[in-house]
């Protein structure tokens, strides 16, 4: 299911649901119902816009009844410890990598994809500024990184 | 023309705010 252009800052959040569907489905979850918050408020109006949402919305309830014995779906508060735990986890991985020095895809993509779960957080509430920080840090670094690889140069 | 399609298209709006409203069990 191709996202509109209207929905661009909500892709790569989807694309991290389809990443997560079989290795970790409330992750693939509460991204989809990011991408569902987020792109209601962007564009449900356009033909193709209301036609993609229809389809995650089915997607979404789908999701919620075969995971209906899953703690983290059926209580939010639960969900929001597994999100918050999982993007934890992929920063503290890539933050690890980098104080050690060591520079590769993998890392660059655990900061960005840190980045999105926190994003993804803001289904449940405000974000604390902890998580705002953690997310400013993980974006910059994903970005940063990507480019001196690109560029050939090291991160200092 | 206009205004059906802007009807169908609120109604389909409503029909997903209320959907996710179910969804996160809030109605």
């Amino acid at each position: 299911m191709a996202v509109p252009a209207q929905l661009k800052a909500v892709q790569h959040h989807i694309r991290t649901a389809q990443e997560h569907e079989k290795r970790d489905p409330v992750v693939a979850y509460y991204c989809r119902l990011y991408g569902m918050q987020t792109g209601m408020k962007l564009d449900s109006k356009t033909p193709e816009c209301r036609k993609f949402l229809m389809k995650l919305m089915d997607q979404l309830e789908m999701m919620k009844k075969d995971l209906s014995d899953n703690d983290s779906i059926t209580q939010e508060l639960v969900g929001h410890a597994h999100i918050e735990n999982y993007a934890l986890k992929m920063f503290l991985y890539a933050d690890n990598e980098d104080r050690s020095g060591r520079f590769h895809k993998n890392m660059i993509k655990s900061f960005y994809t840190a980045s999105l779960l926190l994003d993804v957080l803001s289904v449940f509430g405000e974000l604390s500024e902890e998580n705002i920080q953690h997310r400013k840090y993980a974006r910059w670094k994903a970005t940063y990184i990507h480019n001196c690889l690109k560029n050939g140069e090291a991160p200092q | 023309i206009g205004s059906i399609s802007t009807s169908v298209a609120s109604a389909e709006q409503d029909e997903l705010s209320q959907r996710l409203a179910r969804l996160r069990d809030q109605i």
